[in-house]
């Protein structure tokens, strides 16, 4: 799953500003 | 539920309602402040007709622009949820993939004005017709009718974080990997949500009336399911080559 939802991954390990 | 465990205290629903509440407002997109400031500037008679002219992939390529920014905030509200970032990353995906859309149409409530039945949208309020060169009528109309439904509720900003975070944390999605752990988290949120409500003096029967919201939000995102496909079929190469990743990402 992760794999085909990259972006959304990506977004989830991006530090909350 | 009457199978809660019972060791959640009123100081941990007070401290989870403040944290979803808190996530909420700093995740909302628009301040109410600004939309109510904006519900006066409704788009004019040539505006409407400026979007119902364009080419239908380029309205779908707006709007789906507009649904991936949404659906951005919606990621940030759920990284700030207490125990959201706790639960594995499989289920993270799963629960954005199914509820973040669902948080967004919840979202359309607050900047849903119910006196000329109009939505913010690209700057100002829109109307359904704005939406006419899209294809799919029933779509938009039960889109209006469930904000409409939403605002009749009358929610504070608390209640309809709580609610957002119910709907986010659904521990009935398919996929999930650690179900119990998901359900846990959804029925603390419930009870806080529940305790928020007698807090504020509102009736048992609106908790049964948002409890019935979860089918009609499932529905709605079905529908713009078999939409985007039905469209995609027609313009496969506009939805691979102009729709944001993300779009693709959650709902291809």
């Amino acid at each position: 799953l992760k794999e085909k939802h990259k972006i959304l991954h990506q977004l989830l390990q991006n530090s909350t500003s | 539920s009457g199978d809660m465990s019972p060791t959640v205290s009123m100081d941990e629903l007070e401290h989870l309602a403040q944290n979803i509440s808190k996530s909420h407002m700093e995740t909302c997109q628009y301040l109410q402040e600004e939309l109510q400031q904006s519900t006066w500037q409704t788009f004019l008679q040539d505006e409407v007709e400026c979007y119902q002219s364009k080419p239908k992939e380029v309205m779908w390529q707006l709007c789906a622009v507009k649904i991936t920014e949404a659906i951005q905030y919606v990621v940030e509200f759920a990284k700030r949820i207490d125990g959201f970032m706790e639960l594995c990353q499989n289920d993270q995906i799963v629960l954005l993939k199914a509820g973040s859309l669902e948080v967004v149409f919840i979202r359309m409530c607050r900047a849903f004005d119910t006196q000329n039945n109009t939505v913010y949208f690209d700057g100002k309020y829109a109307g359904p017709e704005v939406f006419k060169v899209l294809g799919c009528d029933d779509l938009i109309t039960s889109a209006y009718d469930f904000a409409k439904s939403m605002c009749s509720l009358h929610l504070s900003e608390d209640e309809l974080a709580l609610f957002s975070a119910f709907i986010l944390l659904s521990s009935d999605r398919s996929w999930l990997q650690e179900k119990s752990k998901v359900e846990k988290l959804q029925q603390k949120t419930q009870l806080a949500l529940q305790h928020m409500l007698q807090k504020h003096q509102r009736g048992e029967e609106i908790l049964t009336k948002l409890i019935c919201k979860v089918s009609t939000l499932r529905g709605l995102c079905s529908r713009h399911t078999e939409t985007l496909s039905a469209f995609r079929a027609v313009y496969p190469d506009i939805v691979r080559a102009h729709f944001p990743p993300l779009y693709k990402e959650l709902f291809g």
